[in-house]
């Protein structure tokens, strides 16, 4: 038996919306200590790994190991219904074929319930392991998602050329060219807005702006967001939960 | 121009 009570809907609606166009269904691994996703794009050019620790609960319980197949626009739309502030609890019997879904109104004597029908997934899973990491980049995930946007415009790639004082985003396209810069900063009055680089390598690594495009859904997770580069290797994207992550693992391009 | 890399270039399967 599973059963997980989240305070608010809206955390699992934006888990699910950071990865529903990514990925079109995925297995949710439940543990006694949370739950776990890894999946990956049709191109197996994007990865996603999802860690919700039990302390991101409410309440939690997980008597035994499950895997659980879970559609996700159709877990989408079913959680749309709920509002944002609204409780929600999923559970599932042991050997269950269909998901159970309730949201709790706060204010109104109110409650709804769902069932979504779980999916038979054959999933093989990719080793990732503990990489090496030769710079990190810590920034506000909404100056991230706005790098994205505004050098998709220029071209098909992102190129970021990491620094010892800066991390430099560069796009080089048939209409022009364009260049951001963004240096270390200590913000002590809003420690959401700080900006932090360390390096024991210079980085110069291109990803594929759609791909950046499907990351940046996750921007509504956390304020920030830690980019992990190693030279010749994919790039790391984290978003923090409150307990747990939301992980992106990207392959980079390379010139031909 | 640039090409795009597989995942499956550096990780394994489980």
């Amino acid at each position: 038996m599973l059963e997980g009570k989240f305070e608010e809907a809206s955390l699992l609606k934006k888990i699910v919306e950071a990865m529903k166009d990514c990925v079109s269904s995925c297995n949710f691994n439940c543990t006694e200590n949370g739950i776990s996703v890894q999946a990956v794009d049709n191109s197996r050019v994007l990865l996603i790994s999802l860690l919700i620790e039990k302390d991101t609960f409410e309440e939690y319980r997980c008597d035994r190991n499950i895997t659980l197949g879970v559609g996700l626009g159709s877990l989408s739309k079913i959680i749309g219904n709920g509002a944002n502030s609204d409780y929600l609890t999923i559970s599932a019997d042991d050997d269950a074929d269909k998901l159970n879904i309730i949201f709790e109104d706060k204010v109104k004597d109110k409650i709804s319930e769902y069932n979504l029908k779980l999916l038979d997934i054959d999933a093989d899973l990719l080793d990732v392991g503990p990489m090496d990491t030769d710079a990190t980049i810590t920034l506000p995930s909404a100056d991230f998602a706005k790098i994205c946007k505004d050098m998709k415009v220029l071209s098909e790639s992102l190129q970021i050329i990491v620094t010892k004082d800066s991390a430099l985003f560069q796009s080089v396209g048939d209409i022009g060219t364009g260049n951001i810069v963004i240096r270390p900063k200590t913000d002590i009055d809003h420690p959401e807005e700080s900006v932090t680089i360390s390096l024991d390598k210079p980085i110069d690594l291109s990803f594929g702006s759609k791909y950046l495009s499907d990351i940046i859904k996750a921007t509504s997770l956390s304020q920030k967001v830690t980019i992990k580069l190693t030279d010749q290797s994919p790039g790391v994207f984290e978003y923090k939960l409150p307990s747990g992550y939301l992980r992106f693992y990207l392959a980079p391009k390379f010139d031909e | 121009s640039k090409k795009q890399s597989s995942l499956a270039q550096f990780f394994g399967k489980t």
